[in-house]
């Protein structure tokens, strides 16, 4: 479970734009 | 040049194109109760990038976490042939990396209608501004 929440956190993060 | 906080309230989507924007909304939508509505929208933007070996991975992932639980905030918001949609993706062994995107849609107009509006009229934005 702990694995797919970190899939998850992933997923969110890398469709966050990035600092500018 | 205009300020970040006045482009928030141009659009839904110019506050999500800002990282201080993003977090400021999402510790508004935390004080309602509601910030998985905006992780939901973030992870099915995530989704349609993810590569093939993890998406199936990560589409029982947003399933189990938003859809399934019929009590959440997020599969409330989502409409019953949108949701048996993503069912039936999720048991597939390669499913669409659109699958999420009408499920997103609904989330959407629902922030836009209701959630975002709010903010624009919340102490925390104004304070803020």
């Amino acid at each position: 479970i702990d694995s797919e929440d970190d899939l998850l956190q992933e997923c969110i993060s890398s469709a966050m734009p990035k600092k500018k | 040049p205009t300020p970040p906080y006045l482009k928030w309230a141009e659009s839904l989507h110019s506050l999500l194109d800002d990282q201080e924007g993003i977090q400021l909304f999402r510790t508004f939508l935390c004080q309602e109760g509601c910030a998985d509505l905006l992780d939901f929208w973030f992870a099915c933007s995530g989704f349609r990038k993810t590569s093939q070996e993890k998406r199936l991975k990560l589409a029982k992932a947003i399933y189990r976490k938003y859809i399934v639980d019929g009590s959440g905030i997020v599969s409330r918001q989502i409409k019953a042939p949108t949701k048996s949609f993503i069912r039936d993706c999720v048991g597939r062994p390669h499913p669409d990396p659109a699958m999420f995107e009408q499920a997103q849609t609904e989330i959407q107009a629902m922030m836009e209608e209701n959630t975002y509006p709010l903010f624009l009229k919340s102490d925390l934005y104004l304070e803020y501004t």
